[in-house]
């Protein structure tokens, strides 16, 4: 019985992974290897590919894309536009590219485009942790403690389906941008990626479907280690729980894998030190961008994270 | 800690995506 329950937990965020997540493991691989005839993605690899990208995207619908769900983050802060991700105002944000913009402005744009993406996303991780058994009955600070926390790590995980050695898909995958052109960016952007797509290829390589993908990503958002909690016992409970079903999800479906938890482990406190080197570059670049502006749901993650 | 996090506390109280699984 017990099994059956764990087995039981691993379908339910299976099903809440595959609701509250657009883009998934098997699609994106499945682009990345070329098997999606015409719709192959746009290929960015310089600042000309760049600007043919942005009339791509505005060419074509948005995928996943719901009034309702932009409009709960646009009331969160008071609508500011740069988080409307509709297609009226493409993936770059809120203009179009010139020609004669200066590149040092086209880098700043691209990095506020980034930000609304990943504020939406943030918005799709939190759906999911409410749908973690248990959850939304732990101590509502815990609760944001627990997010603050682990919500970068779960974003890096996403993101690495979308990677390989040579890029990253972008725009719900209707765009692959090179990791030469993310490194020809000048200094700080061209030093964000990097770090990311060296964790990628290397966590790929441990062929998680998106059923063990659900796992993880709870076991992440569910870590009583997280600084301030205050209820610690009923979360380690929860992972607990969690961990076991990932442990048994993990026997089934890779029997040949043996180390394959035990490498999972790993990954999860090799997640803590990406995400402290991301929030640093992110503080330098607040420094040394004065056009720059922080998403204020980002900016509410990273303040005193690390 | 939910006043200086207003943006995630409504996030994880906003009904609008219930988990109707």
């Amino acid at each position: 019985p017990e099994a059956a329950d764990l087995r039981a937990l691993a379908r339910h965020l299976f099903r809440a992974y595959l609701k509250y997540f657009p883009l998934t493991k098997q699609p994106t691989r499945a682009i990345l290897s070329g098997k999606t005839g015409d719709n192959a993605p746009c290929v960015i690899h310089d600042m000309k590919s760049l600007m043919e990208g942005e009339q791509f995207i505005n060419c074509r619908q948005m995928p996943f894309q719901e009034q309702q769900q932009t409009s709960v983050l646009t009331a969160a802060h008071g609508g500011l536009t740069e988080v409307h991700m509709g297609s009226d105002y493409g993936v770059w944000g809120m203009t179009s590219i010139s020609g004669q913009e200066p590149q040092n402005a086209v880098e700043l744009r691209f990095f506020q485009s980034c930000q609304s993406r990943s504020a939406e996303a943030v918005r799709e991780v939190t759906e999911f942790a409410k749908s973690i058994p248990g959850f939304t009955d732990l101590d509502l600070n815990d609760q944001v403690t627990l997010l603050k926390y682990g919500v970068i790590e779960v974003l890096i995980i996403m993101m690495s389906p979308l990677m390989n050695k040579d890029g990253t898909l972008i725009s719900y995958g209707q765009i692959f941008m090179t990791r030469e052109f993310l490194k020809s960016l000048r200094k700080p952007f061209c030093q964000m990626m990097e770090p990311k797509f060296e964790f990628s290829v290397k966590f790929n390589t441990l062929e998680l479907d998106d059923s063990d993908m659900a796992l993880f990503l709870a076991c992440l958002i569910l870590r009583g280690d997280r600084p301030g909690l205050l209820n610690v016992k009923p979360i380690e409970k929860l992972q607990e729980t969690v961990l076991h079903s990932l442990e048994l999800q993990l026997k089934l479906n890779h029997p040949d894998s043996l180390q394959l938890f035990a490498k999972l482990l790993q990954k999860m406190t090799d997640l803590r030190q990406i995400v402290t080197d991301h929030v640093h570059l992110i503080q330098l670049l607040k420094k040394t961008e004065v056009d720059m502006c922080l998403h204020p749901l980002l900016q509410e993650i990273m303040k005193d994270l690390y | 800690l939910k006043e200086k996090h207003k943006i995630l506390h409504q996030l994880l109280q906003n009904s609008t995506s219930p988990v109707d699984l």
